[in-house]
């Protein structure tokens, strides 16, 4: 029994490794492997080969749950907000979801929401044309809000399904620039009711431990819904998204997995925990 | 900060009698901790703690009467080793057209970077013309043009349908010809691991021989940063490296981890969305960020 201590606690610095390396961070890392050591107690385990599915397990516990899934709601429009800060990846995320919603049979507006950056307004628009969805759009460095204000009514004079709306990338210590999203929030809920219904972070997989920050920061000014991971075909893990869970409480819902058209994924937790072990 | 909570360590063992390897030990655990959470690698943590370990169980720290201070000199140093003493300036070619090649990952601000980089060099008088070799991206030539034409600065493209290597040569004669003695080629993101596409900027490279290759990373990117510094410096041999969003407050451990692997300069430092907003990196400043 002794040996097998020893061994245990050389597979738990592997782990650790492993949780580390996989952006898991040090005390999310630090709480998981005193779970599995709190199991390994109560279970009086004494086969290391067990250790990682122990850790795969508490993991899953964190990431699960039924409301993981981005459903469009009964609401018309149904408005879906995305944000994040820059270069995240939240133009060509709305171009895939806008087409898969169209594949789903729904229609589709989107709202040029980003009045700021060079060419954000050409990029959405090929994004649109491609996913066979209109784009409402203002004219450069026109109020952010006031497009979204004209994106609404014309959602409801097209009858369409979802509207979705996309925003500038801006850092979170940025209290403008944050200002500005609240009042994009603002105008939403107040045009259209309980709008905005979906409100999406955009989290880049190679991110460290700043995700927390964006997460907590983005949340207190939009009550977001749900993380839209991307980059996950490269090879970072996105582990942050588990302290993410734990500590802000919003799941994962959908994942990017390149740069085509057809590169976006529901989440799946399990093939998540699977894929940091690999 | 780091250096207040050693001090805060080592008073409580002071109190204790002779400072032992053990005391030195935990000390050390509040420094490695300290970095993995400004995100620096582990592994890189790793080595850098064995480097300070090494010297702070000489007589260096064992032997002072003030263990503390010696501790947090040996850190700086270490630091200071690590991340490079002094701001190191772009190279400008012996004759022709100074060449400036950015690569990365997506999304990392190379576009935006192409245009400080064009800009601050156009403040110092040069003739800087920018490349639009990033045809996959939709709007991407579209973005570039649009920051040439607020910049006042001639962009060169040849639409998206011919190859960036063809590009990039296409542009090189053409600055030879018009006289731009500055010219920054701005490519696509791309995967470390997109073996086609690294094999694109590696052709790009044969064909022009940039003066620089610089490598534009995301400062809040996470330990993932080692793999892929070290794959694109691998293929390029890069020159520099360009950090981004430094105006967010991403501890920076990624800067560490870049110098760690390729002990490539950090060149400079994107500080903003603006045109206006790239400085000249300091190491030191970084080194104080990342330990806080
Ligand atoms: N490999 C990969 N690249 C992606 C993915 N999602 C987005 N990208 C790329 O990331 C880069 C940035 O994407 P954008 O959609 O412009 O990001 P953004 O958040 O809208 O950027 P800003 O509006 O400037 O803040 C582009 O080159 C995209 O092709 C993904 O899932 N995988
Ligand atoms: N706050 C801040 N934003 C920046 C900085 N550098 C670039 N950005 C923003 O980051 C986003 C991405 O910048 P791009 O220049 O499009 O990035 P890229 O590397 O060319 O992207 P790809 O071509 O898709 O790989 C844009 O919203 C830029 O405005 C910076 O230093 N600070
Ligand atoms: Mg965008
Ligand atoms: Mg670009």
């Amino acid at each position: 029994i002794a040996s097998n201590r020893k061994i245990d606690e050389e597979l738990l610095e592997e782990l650790e490794m492993i949780l580390l390396q996989a952006d898991v961070g040090v005390q999310t890392t630090l709480k998981l492997l005193d779970r599995i050591r709190e199991v390994v107690k109560e279970r009086g385990f004494d086969d290391s080969s067990q250790l990682e599915g122990i850790l795969q397990d508490e993991i899953l516990t964190i990431l699960d749950g039924s409301e993981s899934r981005l459903h469009v709601g009964p609401e018309r429009p149904y408005a879906i907000m995305v944000l994040g800060v820059n270069g995240v990846g939240k133009t060509t995320t709305i171009g895939k979801l806008a087409a898969r919603l169209r594949q789903e049979g729904h229609s589709v507006l989107v709202a040029a929401g980003d009045t700021f950056r060079a060419a954000a307004t050409d990029q959405l628009d090929i994004w649109c044309q491609r996913a066979g969805a209109d784009l409402i759009k203002g004219s450069q460095g026109a109020d952010a809000a006031a497009v979204v204000f004209d994106s609404i009514h014309a959602a409801r004079a097209r009858k369409a399904d979802v509207l979705i709306v996309d925003t500038a990338g801006r850092l979170h210590t940025k209290k403008n620039l944050m200002a500005e999203l609240e009042k994009i929030g603002r105008v939403m809920g107040r045009e259209l009711e309980g709008a905005p219904h979906e409100v999406l972070l955009v989290l880049d997989a190679t991110t460290g431990q700043n995700a927390i920050q964006q997460a907590k920061q983005f949340n207190e000014i939009a009550h977001v819904t749900g993380i839209a991971l991307t980059k996950l075909d490269g090879t970072a893990k996105g582990g942050i998204v588990i302290a993410v869970r734990e500590e802000v409480g919003i799941p994962v819902k959908l994942i990017g997995i390149g740069e085509q058209i057809e590169d976006l994924r529901d989440f799946d937790a399990a093939e998540f925990v699977e894929a940091l072990f690999i | 900060s780091l250096t207040e909570r050693l001090q805060q360590t080592f008073k409580k063992l002071r109190g204790q009698g002779v400072l032992t390897e053990k005391n030195v030990s935990d000390a050390l655990r509040e420094v490695r901790r300290t970095l993995m959470e400004a995100d620096v690698n582990v592994i890189v943590v790793k080595q850098f703690i064995d480097n300070v370990k090494t010297r702070a169980l000489g007589q260096e720290v064992l032997g002072s009467l003030t263990p503390e201070l010696q501790m947090v000199r040996i850190i700086r140093e270490e630091l200071t080793a690590l991340m490079g003493e002094e701001t190191v300036p772009l190279q400008i070619a012996p004759s022709g057209p100074t060449s400036v090649m950015l690569v990365g990952l997506q999304g990392s601000g190379k576009t935006t970077a192409a245009g400080k980089l064009a800009r601050l060099y156009q403040k110092q008088g040069r003739n800087p013309m920018l490349v639009a070799a990033d045809v996959y991206r939709p709007a991407a030539i579209e973005q570039l043009r649009i920051l040439g034409e607020q910049l006042e600065i001639p962009v060169f493209s040849m639409g998206d349908q011919v190859s960036p290597v063809d590009i990039a040569r296409a542009a090189m004669k053409q600055a030879l010809k018009q006289g731009h003695d500055f010219v920054v080629i701005d490519t696509a993101g791309r995967l470390q691991i997109n073996e086609e596409l690294m094999e694109e900027l590696a052709r790009i490279k044969a064909s022009i021989q940039p003066t620089e290759i610089l490598f534009v990373a995301n400062v809040m990117i996470g330990s993932e940063v080692v793999n892929v510094a070290k794959t694109f410096d691998e293929i390029l041999d890069l020159s520099g490296v360009i950090l981004t969003m430094l105006d967010g407050d991403a501890r920076g451990g990624a800067a560490l981890s870049i110098r760690s692997v390729t002990q490539k300069p950090i060149k400079f430092a994107g500080t903003g969305e603006g045109l206006d907003a790239l400085e000249v990196f300091h190491p030191d400043r970084m080194s104080n960020r990342i330990i806080g």
